[in-house]
């Protein structure tokens, strides 16, 4: 499903600094797996992560996504194929600073066409509709649907951008250290919920530097300088 | 040192809803404690710390530091508190996101007054304006120095955000989730650094989810829903 070969992403700093943030990636995942993926501070996991995710191309390699070429695919192809099927929970949550959190999680709603109507179509059906408040309400934050990211704890914007993640049904998630602001119970929820969502069939790749939260995955992929150094299939406990 | 008594922290949003950050809290901590903050995600713990970091008064309750009521300090003599005695490291790390990293660590030291010379007053001896980069090593980020945060890792930003924290020399210091982004490895070098300020005099208070992070602590403090529900003594390992 997903298939990386020969993967890099180059920085070019001014004068002459190279930054080879990933040094040749070959990689395969398929449907319905679930992958941590570890390694030290800078070594490329959110490089990674993101052009697997389709937020950034690699500079040199070859990305095939169910059978797709996506170099060839125009960024309005690109974000079709985001908004359509994957979830993705940024290390430091880019949440919109002026909007409430349920506006914040309704937002991949509007952009798949999914949320209220408009003069040319009407409002889609009430199911997909309730699906902001009740993602909220599913990591914790029923009562905070009102606060703006500046309004709430770190962990409750972590939330946040968990649940706009998955509001829309994503058959792949990506989530980029998700239990990082978390104490331990509301973390263990958290991989609860990315547990159920795989047992209903999606696939989740998570970054995480907590073996606990590894824990979760059948695979654990090591990267060290932009390289993958250990790739094992685990038994999940 | 550190006195609070009956501190409480109140958000009035509109529509007659209050949010009790804080709900009482009674607290002392003395000059050269080690103190870990745990407790759920929205609890309290980073209110907690701005009150006492003198970043955020509190809507009730007395904090006296070192003897002085904090209420009846202005916001300029608060700010000379903050820059001389205190570093924090905040749980969202507040780099500046247009500086590079060692503008960003030369910061304080510039507010101190304690950088490059103007032409009013020579520049300070070389011992002190070579701490940026010193500083940055200490955080294993000598070879980003001149990245802005934007071209920096999660770990690495954060990173940043501890070397700025550290470079006044502070007595006091703050840090909220310091190895939230951060590998065990990466992580336990940082723990080892506020370890050695420790032993050369600073107190140290951090809030974290992790127990072996709190391991290094002398002390943890548990919040819940804004209070302190256990303060309990611990033999460092
Ligand atoms: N400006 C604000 N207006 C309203 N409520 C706020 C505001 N800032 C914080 N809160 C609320 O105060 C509570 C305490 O927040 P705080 O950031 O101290 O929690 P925390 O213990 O640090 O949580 P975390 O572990 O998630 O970082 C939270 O429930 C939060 O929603
Ligand atoms: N725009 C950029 N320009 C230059 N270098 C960059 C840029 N973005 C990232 N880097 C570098 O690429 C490397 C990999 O970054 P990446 O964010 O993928 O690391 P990471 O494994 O996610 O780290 P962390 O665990 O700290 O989040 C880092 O060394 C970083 O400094
Ligand atoms: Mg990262
Ligand atoms: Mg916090």
């Amino acid at each position: 499903m997903i298939r990386l070969a020969g993967i890099t992403k180059v920085y070019h700093m001014g004068e002459d600094v190279t930054v080879n943030a990933l040094a040749g990636i070959d990689l395969e995942i398929g449907a319905r797996e679930f992958v941590a993926v570890m390694g030290p501070s800078g070594s490329g996991k959110s490089t990674l992560m993101n052009i697997i995710g389709c937020l950034d191309r690699p500079s040199g390699g070859r990305y095939t996504l169910d059978g797709i070429d996506v170099a060839r695919m125009s960024d309005r192809e690109l974000a079709q194929v985001r908004n359509a099927r994957i979830g993705f929970v940024f290390q430091t949550f880019n949440l919109l600073p002026r909007m409430t959190a349920l506006r914040n999680v309704e937002l991949p709603l509007v952009y798949a066409g999914v949320a209220r109507g408009t003069r040319h179509r009407p409002a889609t059906p009430a199911p997909r509709h309730r699906r902001p408040p009740a993602a909220l309400a599913r990591v914790g934050l029923a009562d905070r649907t009102r606060h703006r990211p500046s309004q709430l704890s770190g962990g409750q914007r972590q939330r946040v951008a968990i649940a706009r993640a998955l509001v829309n049904n994503p058959s792949i998630v990506f989530a980029d250290e998700p239990t990082g602001n978390l104490d331990t119970a509301t973390g263990s929820e958290i991989m609860d919920l990315l547990a159920d969502l795989h047992d209903a069939g999606a696939t989740i790749i998570l970054v995480t530097h907590e073996a606990a939260v590894a824990a979760y995955a059948g695979r654990v992929i090591h990267l060290r300088d932009g390289r993958i150094t250990r790739d094992e299939a685990r038994t999940p406990d």
